[in-house]
């Protein structure tokens, strides 16, 4: 379920919140904690010459710049997670075992043009 | 597709298989919490983004490699003692499924637990001895032939859970198989009276539960990038 946006919203690349509740999925009888977490998302434009500031590379910049010559010929450079943190997560596995796992790249830190 | 068939979405049964899961959980019987793994995951909970990548190979509280740690319950049954000496006080089968361990994933720590009912039990008395005997078995209970027990301790006092570290004997660092077979036993020796007053100890037996500690393949890619 995404929270509702503030009332002005950044137009431009950032992460956005994006809070993750098992139990709207239906898990909570088998996932034991957390019952959600933060996950977010990103979101945002790479708009010609801020590109420079997002956390880009070299090639999204230059792509806005030919985006800003040629809009239709040559996209933006997307918005991208660029910076990512594991959870862990508690849960019953399929034959009752009670289990800790560490999972990756669950949680978006940092956006970036790319 | 398989997804239907299981009654789920093919976004959820996407989900499942990213975290792991061949499909979603039922639990029927599920047990407690063991604390260590409460404290674990509350622990790293509290760490910060970058200290939380950095740590997401390795159990500080265990101080092993390992990215999933996992508690398996006891199958086995009690077994009759059938021992001539007459000292024995708890001969029990140890069982745990291990099926929910995937291919690739390495063993690195293996730590067998017995709880006793401590409330139920004061002693031993004065110069009597417990001694504990564990052993491979069949999954039918019977002792491998011709193997000593895998370990053996003597105790003078009992505690309310005892830990015992099989990581040598299930060779971490190697795939583990599909099930593990123990043998218990508990006997007891010394002290005033007959042998089988002295087996308060092994009536106080609560339960038994094996944690493993593995390192999943998301690991094995982060080794090798390292």
């Amino acid at each position: 379920s995404a929270p509702s946006p503030p009332v002005t919203p950044s137009p431009l690349c950032k992460p956005r919140r994006l809070y993750i509740s098992f139990s709207d999925v239906g898990w909570e009888n088998w996932i034991i904690a957390p019952q959600g977490y933060l996950a977010n998302y990103c979101g945002g434009e790479c708009p010609f010459p801020l590109a420079a500031e997002l956390n880009s590379t070299n090639h999204a910049v230059l792509q806005t710049m030919v985006h800003s010559l040629d809009p239709q010929g040559t996209p933006q450079p997307c918005c991208v997670p660029v910076r990512l943190s594991p959870i862990s997560i508690l849960y019953y596995d399929n034959s009752d075992n009670v289990v800790l796992r560490h999972y990756e790249d669950m949680v978006v830190d940092e956006c970036g043009c790319r | 597709s398989p997804a239907a068939a299981s009654g789920l979405s093919p976004q959820e049964s996407a989900l499942l298989r990213s975290l792991g899961l061949s499909h979603k959980p039922s639990p029927k019987s599920p047990a407690p919490v063991p604390p260590v793994l409460w404290r674990i995951f509350h622990k790293r909970r509290t760490l910060p983004g970058p200290q939380a990548e950095l740590e997401s190979c390795r159990v500080e509280e265990l101080n092993v490699p390992g990215s999933i740690v996992r508690v398996f319950a006891d199958q086995g049954r009690f077994l009759p003692e059938g021992q001539p000496q007459g000292r024995l006080c708890l001969r029990k089968l140890l069982f745990f499924n291990l099926s929910a361990l995937e291919e690739g994933e390495r063993l690195t720590m293996a730590q067998l637990e017995l709880r006793f009912h401590h409330s139920s039990y004061h002693g031993p008395s004065p110069g009597q001895v417990l001694e504990l005997r564990l052993y491979r078995a069949s999954p039918r209970g019977l002792p491998r032939p011709g193997r000593g027990p895998l370990l053996e301790r003597s105790f003078v006092q009992l505690r309310k859970s005892l830990l015992f570290d099989l990581s040598a004997a299930l060779k971490a660092g190697e795939a583990p198989a599909r099930n593990l077979a123990l043998l218990l036993e508990i006997s007891a020796s010394g002290g005033p009276g007959s042998p089988r007053s002295l087996c308060g100890a092994s009536d106080a037996f609560a339960a038994t539960s094996l944690l493993l500690v593995t390192l999943g393949r998301q690991c094995g890619a982060a080794r090798s990038r390292r």
